[in-house]
């Protein structure tokens, strides 16, 4: 049996909205600690990792390992069935084909319940290696949104430049080029771009708009982001979702041939 | 030109 509390549907809803673009369908495994997703995109050019652990859920019980297969748009649509506030239930039996959803609202009078057919995901599963990486930059998340939605109308990728002046993002297309460049020693007045840089080697690498616009989807979930860069290595980016995990996102980066 | 890899070349099948 597997059970998990929410104290309101939002997390659920902004978890949604981060991977049905680059996901269809999806296994969620269910253990002892919590809940784990990784799935690529149907490209396999990017991946998507989410992590939620149970001790931090207002309620979390799942007694044996199960993955339930989900459709991620079909989850979607369920969870718009609820309000942002609503206490939200997930709950699946061993072996069931189907996953109960249970919504009450905030003054408890209200109760929707709603069954969702599970599937049969015949996933691949990859061995994300530990990595160090040359340079990681915490920025603003909506900041980091607003530079992809800006290059991606002068480009289909961006060129990220890490160094200790700080980092840079430049697209090129064909009616011109931009750069964006943000310092990594703001002052200390609000308003600053406020990033942090944590640097061993210079980067530079480049990757395609499209996916890291499918990332950016994830900014309601965390107010920061950070990526992680090292050259020849695919780009990590990284949304706390409060305390209780973390969505990752990795992208094989383009490269010369 | 730039080519795209895909994520398989640098993550380990599980």
């Amino acid at each position: 049996m597997f059970e998990a509390t929410f104290n309101q549907a939002s997390i659920l809803k902004q978890v949604l909205e981060a991977t049905k673009d680059l996901v269809n369908d999806a296994n969620w495994d269910c253990s002892a600690e919590g809940i784990a997703l990784q799935a690529m995109d149907s490209s396999h050019v990017s991946l998507v990792s989410l992590s939620l652990r149970g001790d931090e859920l207002a309620s979390y019980r799942c007694e044996n390992q199960i993955s339930l297969g989900i459709n991620m748009n079909t989850m979607t649509k369920i969870l718009k069935c609820a309000e942002n506030n609503d206490r939200t239930i997930i709950r699946a039996d061993d072996d069931a084909d189907v996953m109960v959803f249970v919504f009450e609202s905030e003054g408890r009078d209200k109760t929707s319940k709603y069954e969702m057919k599970l599937m049969d995901i015949d996933s691949e599963h990859l061995g994300i290696p530990e990595q160090e990486y040359s340079a990681t930059v915490q920025m603003s998340s909506k900041e980091f949104s607003r530079i992809v939605r800006d290059l991606s109308t002068i480009g289909e990728n961006v060129e990220i430049t890490v160094d200790k002046e700080g980092i840079t993002f430049g697209a090129k297309g064909e009616s011109g080029s931009g750069t964006v460049s943000l310092k990594s020693n703001p002052s200390v007045d609000e308003g600053s771009s406020n990033i942090t840089i944590d640097l061993t080697d210079s980067v530079k690498l480049n990757f395609a708009l499209r996916y890291l616009t499918f990332f950016t989807k994830a900014a309601p979930l965390s107010d920061n982001v950070s990526l992680s860069l090292s050259a020849d290595v695919p780009l990590m980016v990284e949304y706390a979702i409060g305390d209780v995990g973390f969505i990752r996102y990795y992208l094989a980066p383009k490269i010369d041939d | 030109g730039e080519a795209q890899r895909s994520l398989t070349l640098f993550f380990r099948r599980a």
